[in-house]
């Protein structure tokens, strides 16, 4: 028996809008820990890792591990349909064939739940090294999601470099190159609106922005995003769900041929 | 021209 009950339910609303268009079909794993998920997108470059700790759940019941394969694009339009301030409870039965969510209005004048089925779904699961970053640019979420955005109208790709100047973003395309720095700014009131770029060894690494792109999906969800850079490895995009977990996007670079 | 790999390459299947 599994009964997960979310106050916030909003927060797995927006989970589920910055990760719907990424993946198609994954298995979701309840245990002890908490609610996780990790899936790969269709051509197996981004991968995203999701956490919602159990003690962040106002009830958190699992008596076995469970594993509860969805399709994506059901699952949100499901948790389209809660109110931004409903408190969502998901519930299954071991070895059952369907998850129910269920949408509670904060005076519990509407109540509401919505059954789904549940897939088999064979998935990869990679083991994901602990790393230390040779470079880690902490930042305001919508200021890298414009960043993304405007660049993808210049270009394909984007060159994330590190050094002790700053973080620079730079595209190219037909009809021209852009580049974007951001300085280290620390001296802000608002700890939302701060730049921190903590960096052991310059990094310069490229990526695709149609993923980056789908990453921001997730700014609502969290002020800032880090961006966590080695040259031998993938681009982690963290997004820290309030005090309960992460959405984490990792990204394949593209390398010179 | 860079060429996109797979994830597989850095993080292995467990």
């Amino acid at each position: 028996m599994l009964e997960l009950r979310l106050v916030q339910g909003s927060l797995l609303k927006k989970v589920m809008e910055s990760i719907k268009d990424l993946v198609n079909d994954a298995n979701f794993d309840c245990s002890a820990t908490g609610f996780s998920l990790q899936a790969m997108d269709s051509s197996h470059v981004a991968l995203v890792s999701l956490l919602l700790r159990s003690e962040g759940f106002e009830h958190y019941r699992c008596d076995r591990n469970l594993s509860m394969g969805m399709n994506l694009g059901n699952m949100a339009k499901m948790l389209k349909c809660a109110g931004n301030d409903d408190i969502v409870t998901v519930k299954a039965d071991d070895g059952g064939d369907c998850v129910t969510f269920m949408f509670e209005s904060p005076n519990q004048d509407k109540i509401a739940d919505f059954e789904m089925k549940l897939m088999d779904i064979d998935s990869e699961h990679l083991g994901i090294p602990e790393a230390e970053y040779e470079a880690i640019v902490r930042m305001p979420s919508a200021e890298f999601a414009r960043i993304c955005k405007d660049l993808s109208t210049i270009g394909d790709t984007v060159v994330i470099s590190v050094t002790k100047e700053g973080v620079k973003f730079s595209t190219r395309g037909d009809i021209g190159t852009a580049n974007i720095v951001l300085r280290q700014n620390t001296s802000v009131d608002k700890p939302e609106e701060a730049t921190i770029i903590e960096m052991e060894t310059p990094v310069s690494l490229t990526f695709a922005l149609r993923y980056m792109n789908s990453f921001t999906k997730a700014t609502p969800l969290a002020s800032q995003v880090t961006v966590s850079l080695s040259s031998e490895l993938p681009v982690v995009v963290e997004y820290k769900i309030a005090e309960m977990g992460y959405l984490r996007f990792y990204l394949a670079p593209k390398i010179e041929e | 021209k860079a060429m996109q790999v797979a994830l597989i390459v850095f993080f292995a299947h467990i």
